[in-house]
Formats: structure tokens, C-alpha cells, sequence
């Protein structure tokens, strides 16, 4: 595009193909047409992509420190399938972000040690396959408990599925566990929980998503914020993006064919 | 160049090789959706498969019949073809409309190695 000021070489070869592939001239058609064939080949790379159209995020975002880790190991790698310890995600190739939707139903929710959390996933595309699904909570050591004891220390978070919310005064809500896990509330490591049965739910039916159900039990726990679930009143909006709680979704968007046994035994005799 | 002299046959032309290809996406205008990376080796395969094929050609049973058969009758069938025999995929971290990260995996985008076939 030489009007943008931006040089394209091109091949002789690949672009006599191209021309007579197109029917386009160079520096003979007019802007309009030179713009249409720039819009088909970009939406061409789109649509290789696996994207409709071209995303226009709006203002800065943070990348999640896991994610930006994952992606290292991925490229050090080479292959198309997630490869992330601890949880089972062999044929996904997609991995979606999703931070907690904050509502004015966090303000009913006033004990420090469980909060309801929730997520939009209505945008993951129809023809992905869910394969995985986990709840990342960051976490502050507590460093100055005050009774040194293994008892004292440990504490446990549970994750629900809350399958009906509750209303007040007329019914209690339904909830399901799907995960817990123990922690040492001197240890700041971020825990990651396993949701996928609830995000399969939800994905079933958008209007079945009422959240998860976060509770965290122990001395410390009771007391004191040890899991990061919500905003603080004076906390920058910058130190809370790096450490609230997010979902991510591993799926496979179909794109690709397993290797099946047969290829892999052909690849090997060839 | 010692690379590219080795390469190069004695009537000029080049044997099939990679080549480097590097798609920039702030030359695309895609820089600001996506995160990382910022641009790709892509690479592509582009030479001569000449007679007899060498073995770091890659070449299958296949071609070589071909390339046979082209040797003693050009017009009889074409050559070989210089293609990716070895192609790897890449990761990319961007943002969607709703400025969520995504991590993404592409199979078969960059190639690792190229033959006659």
C-alpha cells in the first residue's frame, strides 16, 4: 500500500500469480478497488485465524501472568495442543480469560470469607469444545500468625456451583460443590481449582449461570482476606487486575484433526 | 554466503531450500490486538530439485521416480516440487472485543524444513 507509506515486495513470481489470480492490475485500479482487495485478503488472514472480523479492544489490558507463562512454553515447544500441568486439556488450543463481572449483588456478600463470583462466557463461540475449565485465586501470605501451629495455619476453599440462587426470606439456594482445596495461609501461591462441570452447565444453557460460590474456611481465613475475592475499598484499580480472581476456559475450536493412531504408526513406518 | 554459494548450483539456479519469510504485525496494522508475538517466522520453500535428488531433500520414493522419468523426458511429466515437509505451529496471545486475553494455538504456520516431492 504505497499511499499508507507502508512498501509490500512481493515476489515477481507470486505476484504475476496473484495478478492473474485476481484479475488485479497494479497501478492501474483506483484506491476503492486497491482497498477492496486489501479488506478481502485481510479478512482471508482472519478467517485463517479462526476470527470473523478484525477485534478493536478498547483501552489497556492485562495480560494474566499464567497465561503469558503458558504462551513461553507453548512457543519453546512447538505443538498446537495446550500442554499445562496439572489439569487435563490434551486437545484444547484455545485458552479464554475471564475476569469477575462486578454487580451490585458483590455488596451483599459481606463476610471476608466468601464472596459469589461471576463470568460472562455467553461470547465463546458455538463451535469450540469445551475441555477444561479452572478458577484461579491469587492469594497474600500471612506471615505474622500468631499461633505457629499446622492447624492454625491450614484452611480450605471450596468452589460451588450455584445451580439455583437462594431468595431471601422463601428459599434456601441450591448449591453444588465441585472442587476444594487446602492451603497454608503462610504461602501466597496463586491455587488454581478445577470448575469445569459448572462452566459445562453454563455453556449448555447461558441462563443457568448464576456464578460460582467461593468459601474459605480456617482461623486465619475467618478473620482475616488470606484468598483475594474481592477489591479492597482503597485499592488501585491497577493492583486489583493483577490479582482477582479469573476463569479461563481451555477449548478446542475444531480447527484440526488429532493425529490419530493410524497416522502416527504411517508417520513412523514412512 | 558460504551457506547460499553451497546451495548454489553451477548453472545459477538454487537448490530447494527454506528461505526466511517474517510477517510483521505492526506492518499489518494487527499490533494492537495482538499481544505477543510481534510478528512471525514463516519462512517458505523455494529451489530446484535437481537429478539426482540428494538425500537432504526429504524426497520420497515418489519423486524420485518423477524426477527420473523428467530427467530422460522433460515434457513427459514435470519436476519435483520444492514444498514444507516439516511445519510447526505458532502460539498468540491477543485481546477480543472485549479486551479478554486469549491464547491461541496455530498448527502448521511456520516451516521447519522443506524437500522435493
Amino acid at each position: 500500500n504505497a499511499n499508507a507509506g507502508t512498501s509490500l515486495r512481493i515476489d515477481p513470481d507470486t505476484a504475476t500469480a496473484f495478478s492473474s489470480s485476481s484479475s488485479y492490475r497494479f497501478g492501474t485500479t483506483d484506491r476503492k478497488d486497491r482497498d477492496q482487495v486489501i479488506a478481502g485478503m485481510e479478512a482471508s488472514l482472519l478467517s485463517l485465524l479462526g476470527l470473523a472480523k478484525r477485534p478493536r479492544p478498547q483501552g489497556q489490558a492485562y495480560i494474566p501472568h499464567s497465561l503469558r507463562e503458558l504462551y513461553d512454553r507453548q512457543n519453546a515447544i512447538g505443538i498446537a495442543d495446550i500442554a499445562k500441568p496439572g489439569i487435563h486439556a490434551r486437545s484444547a488450543n484455545t485458552v479464554r480469560s475471564f475476569p469477575h463481572i462486578e454487580s451490585d449483588l458483590d455488596h451483599k456478600f459481606q463476610s471476608l470469607n466468601r464472596f459469589r463470583l461471576s463470568f460472562d462466557l455467553s461470547k465463546i463461540p458455538s463451535g469450540e469444545t469445551l475441555q477444561a475449565a479452572e478458577l484461579s485465586l491469587s492469594r497474600v501470605a500471612m506471615l505474622d500468625v500468631e499461633d505457629k501451629s499446622v492447624k492454625h495455619k491450614r484452611g480450605r476453599v471450596l468452589v460451588y456451583d450455584i445451580v439455583r440462587p437462594g431468595v431471601k426470606g422463601r428459599s434456601k439456594p441450591i448449591l453444588r460443590l465441585i472442587d476444594s482445596k487446602v492451603i497454608d495461609t503462610t504461602k501466597n501461591a496463586t491455587i488454581n481449582l478445577d470448575v469445569h462441570p459448572a462452566v459445562v452447565r453454563w455453556i449448555e444453557s447461558h441462563q443457568n449461570n448464576h456464578g460460582l460460590l467461593v468459601h474459605v474456611t480456617g482461623t486465619v481465613a475467618r478473620t482475616r482476606e488470606h484468598v483475594r475475592l474481592r477489591r479492597a475499598v482503597d485499592e488501585h484499580k491497577e493492583a486489583w487486575v493483577v490479582s482477582r480472581p479469573m476463569l479461563f476456559t481451555y477449548t478446542n475450536d475444531g480447527s484440526y484433526e488429532m493425529a490419530s493412531a493410524d497416522q502416527i504408526i504411517d508417520r513412523r513406518t514412512r | 554466503r558460504a551457506a547460499l554459494r553451497k546451495n548454489r548450483r553451477k548453472d545459477g539456479r538454487e537448490n530447494c531450500r527454506r528461505h526466511p519469510l517474517y510477517v510483521d504485525f505492526a506492518d499489518v496494522g494487527w499490533n494492537d490486538w495482538i499481544v505477543a508475538p510481534p510478528g512471525y517466522d514463516a519462512f517458505y520453500c523455494h529451489g530446484d530439485c535437481p537429478f539426482p535428488l540428494a538425500d537432504h531433500l526429504n524426497s520420497t520414493n515418489h519423486a524420485i521416480v518423477q524426477t527420473l522419468v523428467y530427467s530422460t523426458k522433460p515434457s513427459m511429466v514435470p519436476k519435483a516440487c520444492c514444498v514444507p515437509t516439516a511445519l510447526s505451529s505458532i502460539s498468540m496471545l491477543y485481546l477480543d472485543e472485549e479486551n479478554k486475553v486469549v491464547l491461541k494455538n496455530y498448527q502448521d504456520m511456520a516451516v521447519l524444513g522443506c524437500g522435493c516431492r
